[in-house]
């Protein structure tokens, strides 16, 4: 652990909490794509599959487990308790355009032929562009309401991070994970545009919205 | 680079 990673990992949990009270607060998913919120749910739930195989410490475990159980909390919210609320008419990213790649890459793609390991490569890939459905439903709709943003600058945020910790712990302990790598700067890349308008707009008091 | 299971980070 080191401070890159432990930034990155409350960055993380930043973004789920600050959706969870966007959504409890306002009793309202507007704004919020339920396609990204399953898509990160197959990610969460392929990669933790090894809380059942192998143990890395009580802190790994309980993220694991608190990430797994709020996105499905998430899910629930979006789908069910705040149904009426949820935009699908603009949730409308094709989301077997990236699963179905993503799918074979990690067959093809992997340090191991073996079905866990396949799975977790899967999951890294899948994270990297999991955001696509919400990043869509902002450019369609035109705007993003502040409290999204916030929720989007965190979760951006925490992939940038690991990007610093993987060179840190490339020179500090010779780790170097060239999937997780190549992964994470894809997801950071993706996030550039949005992160410029943060900065931009967000920072200065002002809501991200686009031109028609 | 790299190596397989296990993984230690999130």
């Amino acid at each position: 652990m080191n401070i890159f990673r432990l930034c990155g990992d409350m960055s993380h949990l930043a973004a789920i909490i600050i959706l969870l009270l966007k959504m409890w607060k306002t009793r309202s998913v507007a704004g919020i794509s339920g396609k990204s919120q399953i898509l990160f749910a197959t990610v969460f739930t392929a990669r933790y599959l090894d809380l059942f195989t192998s143990f890395i410490s009580i802190y790994n475990t309980c993220m694991k487990v608190f990430f797994i159980g709020t996105v499905y909390f998430t899910i629930y919210l979006i789908y069910m308790k705040f149904k009426a609320t949820y935009d699908s008419n603009h949730d409308s990213f094709r989301v077997e355009f990236l699963i179905v790649p993503v799918g074979g890459l990690a067959f093809l793609v992997n340090h191991e032929f073996a079905p866990l390991e396949i799975i977790w490569t899967f999951s890294i890939y899948l994270e990297s562009v999991a955001i696509l459905p919400q990043l869509f439903m902002i450019s369609k709709t035109g705007e993003a309401e502040t409290i999204t943003s916030h929720y989007l600058f965190a979760l951006g945020s925490y992939r940038a991070l690991y990007l610093c910790n993987w060179i840190y712990r490339y020179y500090a302990e010779g780790f170097f994970d060239l999937i997780a790598v190549v992964a994470g700067v894809v997801q950071t890349i993706l996030y550039c545009d949005f992160f410029y308008l943060y900065i931009t707009k967000v920072m200065k008091g002002k809501k991200i919205s686009l031109p028609a | 680079g790299g190596t397989a299971q296990p993984h230690d980070e999130l």
